[in-house]
């Protein structure tokens, strides 16, 4: 169980950006993702170890009070804000104003597809 | 129900009950899943839930579309509208009754609901950046392990093809029945995994109205694929029942 290991890069984390404890900031949440994305990595070997259940709970508490799907909700995987492109949005006619630039995807263009059907 | 994932990996499982198929910051889909008969373990979809997370963006409300098997599709979000946000950021439009479409530009997400004979068919297609943002409402602070779209079905819950399905109609019966394309059917060949999950139902049913439904909702959901994500499809038909993997 790796859960000392992503607390110690979680410090680091920390300590490089500045940030004294944790707090409602897009920075912390980060970090928080980060340290979240660590501890997942090391759910399997961790299962029976209370620490890790106690800091997976502490963040997830964290998480939720600081609001930080909202901060990060913006920011892709890649850490940063999509960006613009060309659209495919459905064609509009003549005399319909485009849309608002802040509500059209502006992120890369390639798409999943998922499908459930049948018996 | 058959499930062809985000990661094009195709399955066939069991998921009875209420289970996500998506969930993250922007939109959440949840489907239910009933027993097609007595004692099967197979199930099919009875019910799908949408909702629309309005609060993760300015551009629109939070939105709520429900369809059950039992009745037509409804034509409107719950709340009675078809249209939300700024520009109307959010769209749904009715389709010859028996297919919903959803557009969500500020995602550039399309969802489809169908209603394939007694049953409910999803489909969706969204960018792949945000697939991989997964999370739930929560973000990435909530469990995402259950979305089935994502992660796929777990392992107690797939089917096997040969071992679980009972049978009603020999292979030969069953492919001609999904070979042969009705007038009313939205694509004239079935390929690829949607040829192959035709035969397993149509086997499984046997050649009555279930097996006609069956058969449409593997039409249906290759029409689905052709227009959302065309280059997934091998063009692949199974010849020789020794080919076929439900032969045994």
């Amino acid at each position: 169980c790796k859960v000392d290991k992503c607390s110690r890069e979680y410090e680091r984390l920390m300590d490089e950006r500045d940030i004294p404890s944790p707090e409602p900031s897009t920075e912390f949440c980060q970090v928080a993702r980060d340290y979240l994305s660590c501890l997942r990595g090391t759910a399997r070997s961790c299962r029976g170890n209370l620490n890790y259940h106690s800091t997976m709970s502490t963040l997830g508490r964290l998480g939720s009070e600081f609001n930080c799907p909202r901060l990060l909700t913006n920011i892709t995987s890649a850490g940063h804000v999509p960006l613009p492109s060309s659209s495919s949005a459905p064609p509009r006619t003549t005399n319909t104003p485009a849309p608002k630039r802040e509500c059209t995807y502006q992120g890369r263009h390639r798409f999943k597809h998922c499908g459930l059907f049948g018996d | 129900p058959h499930l062809k994932t985000f990661k094009n990996e195709y399955q066939t499982c069991r998921v009875r009950g209420a289970w996500p198929l998506i969930d993250n910051p922007y939109i959440g889909v949840q489907v239910t899943n009933e027993p097609v008969v007595d004692g099967s373990p197979a199930t099919a979809t009875t019910k799908v839930t949408i909702i629309i997370r309005g609060r993760s963006t300015p551009c629109a409300d939070e939105k709520t579309y429900e369809a059950a098997s039992d009745a037509s599709l409804p034509a409107t979000f719950i709340d009675g509208t078809q249209r939300s946000g700024p520009d109307a950021s959010v769209v749904l439009t009715v389709h010859e009754q028996q297919r919903i479409e959803i557009y969500v530009r500020y995602i550039e997400t399309t969802l489809i609901v169908r209603q394939a004979g007694r049953y409910l068919a999803f489909s969706a297609r969204m960018p792949e950046e945000l697939v991989n943002f997964s999370g739930g409402a929560d973000g990435d602070f909530s469990d995402s392990s259950l979305q089935l779209c994502v992660r796929g079905c777990p392992a107690s819950e797939r089917l096997d093809p040969i071992s679980e399905r009972g049978h009603k109609l020999p292979w030969n019966k069953a492919m001609e029945r999904c070979r042969r394309s009705d007038s009313n059917e939205v694509t004239n060949n079935l390929t690829d995994h949607y040829l192959d999950w035709c035969v397993f139902d149509v086997m499984t049913t046997g050649d009555g109205a279930s097996a006609n439904d069956f058969a449409a909702a593997a039409h249906s959901a290759q029409a689905d694929v052709l227009r959302l994500d065309p280059s997934s499809l091998k063009n692949k038909t199974t010849t020789h029942r020794e080919q076929n993997p439900y032969y045994s």
